[in-house]
């Protein structure tokens, strides 16, 4: 089983 | 004051074509050396990134950093009233509220001017780190399109798999299984470069919505590395790129 990943864990806000 | 012009509508309608599916509204950040716009799609899986260099444009003008922040789905009409072959210039004013968009034909003989009311749009911008990707695959759009399609018939996830010998997408669903791979191609229309092999799963439903950037570029370029998200990219002629980041799904 997987689980989606949100894209704002790998890029941070500026 | 804002003036670009763009010498074919139809450019435009495939940048806002291969937007609007992923989001709905989005500020376009001008200034003197182009426009750029970057947004996420309202789950916060995938981003997308604009970019569009003022040597594209057959004039641009922008005196003052300009934020445009646009409905595209009104953007859509707009542009879709339009015939492709139209030359389109676009004009704000330095604070704006409206967007103009002038369509001229090519002998000039119809000229069509519409305003686009503009939004206020609180947004958030995120850095996008230097990666050194360990796969980097380059592969017609077309072909990318229909292996997209293809696999998402068969499951919500899609795993990519790149290794030296080739890159592999895989599928596994309820009605059964699907795999298509690719390798390096003498002719030089399959290119994969890898310093490390990787496999990684996504949803085929983004990368089903990515494809929408396919009439933008005959080619696309795919790059992977370990926990971070893929990137998906279309050049888009003299004007730059549009670039799409797709988080991975990952184990529970």
């Amino acid at each position: 089983n997987t689980t989606q990943t949100s894209i704002a864990s790998y890029f941070k806000k500026e | 004051m804002l003036e670009a012009r763009f010498g074919e509508t139809l450019l435009l309608k495939k940048i806002v074509d291969a937007l609007k599916e992923i989001i709905s509204q989005s500020t376009l950040d001008c200034t003197e050396t182009g426009m750029q716009l970057q947004s996420m799609d309202n789950s916060h899986v995938s981003l997308v990134a604009l970019s569009l260099q003022t040597e594209g444009f057959e004039k641009y003008r922008c005196d003052r950093n300009v934020s445009l922040g646009l409905d595209l789905k009104s953007l859509a009409k707009v542009v879709k009233s339009a015939s492709g072959d139209d030359a389109v210039t676009l004009t704000a004013a330095d604070k704006a509220d409206k967007l103009l968009l002038s369509f001229e034909s090519d002998n000039k003989s119809r000229t069509a001017d519409y305003e686009l009311k503009l939004l206020n749009l609180d947004q958030d911008h995120l850095g996008i780190p230097e990666t050194n990707y360990a796969c980097i695959v380059q592969m017609p759009s077309s072909e990318f399109a229909r292996i997209c399609r293809d696999m998402s018939m068969f499951s919500e996830s899609v795993v990519i798999s790149c290794t030296k010998q080739g890159i592999k997408f895989s599928a596994n669903g309820d009605m059964g299984s699907a795999n298509i791979k690719l390798s390096d191609t003498s002719k030089g229309d399959i290119t994969i470069d890898v310093d490390e092999p990787i496999t990684q799963s996504f949803a085929g439903r983004y990368l089903n919505t990515f494809t929408r950037a396919t009439p933008l570029s005959d080619r696309v370029k795919i790059c992977l590395a370990p926990d971070v998200p893929l990137l998906v990219e279309y050049p888009i002629e003299d004007y730059g790129y549009i670039r799409y980041y797709l988080a991975p799904k990952v184990d529970e």
